[in-house]
């Protein structure tokens, strides 16, 4: 069964980008056949995926919004196994114009509807708001992750983030399950991590994963190069850490 | 004259709602009278200056939407010279429902005209993103501070933010300028920081800020005891680096 994972935080600057393009790209190194689908018009997993905006012709924008043909738009990437459905600026003007567009929150539900089949996971990296792309994504989606920096800002937003979510699974998606929170940019040193991340503990007792993803310099080199942190550098802290995700991702979930 | 300036990027986490609780607390420390608005459903400049938005029976949602009167809303701060118009989770629905509202674009411009000249400095701090609420502020300010990571991804989402104020500045906006970009977070150790800064340099010739803010565990410790890092604690690098960016703002701006 094809796994289709939203990375939803409308909290900015969490690590959402980050971990789509290098979770997807561990998922590949160990086999896994990977569709990620950019859905934040800045477009960040599209470049952090080598891939070249200037160059498309068509986006996810023009799936949701003018029922293209999926192979004018999916794109093969350097990392053999991972494909890429992009986006570019034209998705910025997507949010205002699905407002009133028919069955609006199911677009990309209908898309992936027609090609999901062929990957074992479809992760899709969402903008920073709880608007209709993100709605499309958690509607779309049989699984959340939600990455979080443990920063106190970060806890403010996470009660909203859950009251869509229950929402979503109540009026349109009833399977919707939140599979995961992932601390991101950790830095265990200092005493307000550890404390946010007892207070995350606190509000998903069942549902932190146990890799956590450490603070580390060249995940944030890694973009310039257009290359996942694990073909630029598999030695690195950013490396080992999203691979052991994958791997916590892939193992049977415990019963607890 | 009052001047109402806004912070915006849509790339999230750089330092918009840091900015705009310090430098609004370093302007009020400097014997300014300063209105801070909070555009952003997340609230965190709201929680940033000390406000519980559980108390809360209104906020800029009625503002925007309802019509209520400002005095139901505007708040006072522990600092003193210091005034918020907060934000609840209210205002998330605000983005949908302005979508077909009459004058949609220029609702806070006709809130702050009635107000606004009562306060030497009026801040914005809006959402990551460029939907109704920043085109709200935008056109409501005659200036814009935008922050800026010194990172890879958040050079991507400058010519779509530059491209949107200009058309807010030919539509909607004559008098708006670009007073400032704001380097966050900033570390000049790694090689990353100092390209991205020379990039920056390149793309601003004129609008980078002086004032660099370096990345200091205290600001984002303070948001926790809900006050500004200058009431947390003055001697930080944070407090410092906002202080000398509140002393460049009022500096008479120098002839290229
Ligand atoms: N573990 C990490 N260590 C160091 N830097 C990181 C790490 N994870 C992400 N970054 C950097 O932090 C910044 C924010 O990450 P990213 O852009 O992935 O977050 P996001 O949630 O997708 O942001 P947005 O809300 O704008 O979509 C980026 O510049 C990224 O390179
Ligand atoms: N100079 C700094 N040093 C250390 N931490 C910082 C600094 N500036 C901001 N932070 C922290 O980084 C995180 C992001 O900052 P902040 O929330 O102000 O960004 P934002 O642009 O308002 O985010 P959003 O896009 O979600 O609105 C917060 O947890 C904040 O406490
Ligand atoms: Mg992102
Ligand atoms: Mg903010």
């Amino acid at each position: 069964l094809s796994r289709i994972i939203a990375l939803v935080n409308q909290k900015g600057g969490v690590g959402k980008s980050t971990t789509t393009v290098n979770l997807a790209a561990a998922l590949a190194v160990l086999g896994k056949a990977v569709l990620v689908v950019d859905l934040d018009p800045q477009g960040n997993t599209t470049t952090g995926l080598g891939v070249d905006k200037r160059e498309l012709k068509r986006d996810v924008y023009d799936l949701l919004l003018h029922h293209s043909a999926i192979d004018d738009v999916v794109r093969t990437t350097e990392i053999p196994g991972l494909a890429l459905i992009p986006a570019t600026i034209n998705l910025a003007g997507a949010e205002i114009e699905l407002v009133s567009a028919l069955s609006r929150e199911n677009r990309l539900k209908t898309v992936l509807s027609s090609v999901s089949a062929q990957y074992d996971f479809t992760l899709i990296d969402c903008p920073p708001s709880l608007g209709l792309l993100t709605i499309n994504a958690l509607t779309a989606a049989h699984e959340i992750i939600i990455p979080v920096q443990a920063e106190y800002y970060a806890l403010e937003g996470l009660s909203q983030l859950t009251t869509v979510v229950r929402r979503i699974k109540e009026a349109l998606n009833p399977p919707l399950e939140i599979t995961g929170v992932l601390v991101t940019m950790f830095d265990g040193r200092t005493k307000l991590a550890m404390e946010v991340l007892e207070e995350l503990h606190a509000y998903f007792p069942r549902q932190m994963f146990k890799t956590q993803i450490p603070r580390n310099i060249r995940l944030s080199e890694a973009p310039s190069y257009g290359k996942p942190v694990i073909l630029f550098d598999v030695k690195s802290r950013g490396s080992q850490a999203y691979l052991a995700l994958a791997k916590e991702l892939l193992a049977p979930t415990e019963v607890v």
